[in-house]
């Protein structure tokens, strides 16, 4: 038996949102820790990792661990007959071959429920190994998103180096080229508005801006952005879903021939 | 340009 009751039903909304253009089916995994979920895009260059903990249900049962596999884009339409101050509950029984999504509405008087098939999806899971990054950026979520959609209108890739100077994203194209620094600004009113760069090296990589511009979709769950950089590894783009968990995106760089 | 990576080259399936 799993019930996991979730009183900020925007957020899974979000999350949804966030998800549905890059990955197409996917299998949510429900254990004592969480709600999570890992999945690639279909050519395997992206990956997105969620984690809603269980301790942000106001309601979290989960029996045994189940694995739901389900298709993102149904999953958003169903979550869009819930509206944004809605509580949402997801039940399932333990080997079953349905969920079902109930809202409730703030006032209590109107009650839906959505039931859903379940897929047998194949488990394409990766182990992801904590590593030490050659470069950590946070920055406002909504400069990051500015400056992929701004740099996408001039070319296909972008690289992204950091020095000491700050964070710089280069693109080039048709038209001519382009590059945006980021300096490292901690005086600022608000802490989220902050750009902080640690840096234990330089690095520089290039990559793919429509997926960049993809994962900016989350940028509505988090005022802020993690952009971790090795020159070994995937970029991460981290965006931290208050008192609950996160959304990971993981994009493997373009390689030099 | 380069050729585009992919994520088995980075992370191994479990």
């Amino acid at each position: 038996m799993l019930e996991l009751r979730l009183v900020q039903g925007s957020l899974l909304k979000k999350v949804l949102e966030a998800m549905k253009d890059l990955v197409t089916d996917a299998n949510f995994d429900c254990s004592a820790t969480g709600f999570s979920l890992q999945a690639m895009d279909s050519s395997h260059v992206a990956l997105v990792a969620l984690l809603l903990r269980s301790e942000g249900f106001e309601h979290y049962r989960c029996d045994r661990n189940i694995t739901m596999g389900m298709n993102l884009n149904n999953v958003s339409k169903l979550l869009k007959c819930a509206g944004n101050d809605d509580i949402i509950t997801i039940k399932a029984d333990d080997g079953g071959d349905t969920v079902t999504f109930m809202f409730e509405n703030p006032k209590q008087d109107k009650i839906s429920d959505f039931e859903m098939k379940l897929m047998d999806l194949d488990s394409e899971h990766l182990g992801i190994p904590d590593a030490e990054y050659h470069a950590i950026v946070r920055m406002p979520s909504l400069e990051f998103s500015r400056i992929c959609k701004d740099l996408s209108s001039i070319g296909d890739t972008v690289v992204i180096s950091v020095t000491k100077e700050g964070i710089k994203f280069s693109t080039r194209g048709d038209i001519g080229n382009a590059n945006i620094v980021c300096r490292q600004n901690t005086t600022v009113d608000k802490p989220e508005e902050a750009t902080v760069i640690q840096m234990n090296e330089a690095v520089s990589l290039t990559f793919a801006l429509r997926y960049l511009n993809s994962f900016t979709k989350a940028t509505s769950l988090s005022e802020t952005v993690t952009i971790s950089l090795s020159s070994e590894l995937p970029l991460v783009a981290e965006y931290k879903i208050a008192d609950m968990g996160y959304i990971k995106f993981y994009l493997a760089p373009k390689i030099e021939d | 340009k380069g050729s585009q990576g992919r994520m088995e080259s980075f992370f191994k399936p479990v």
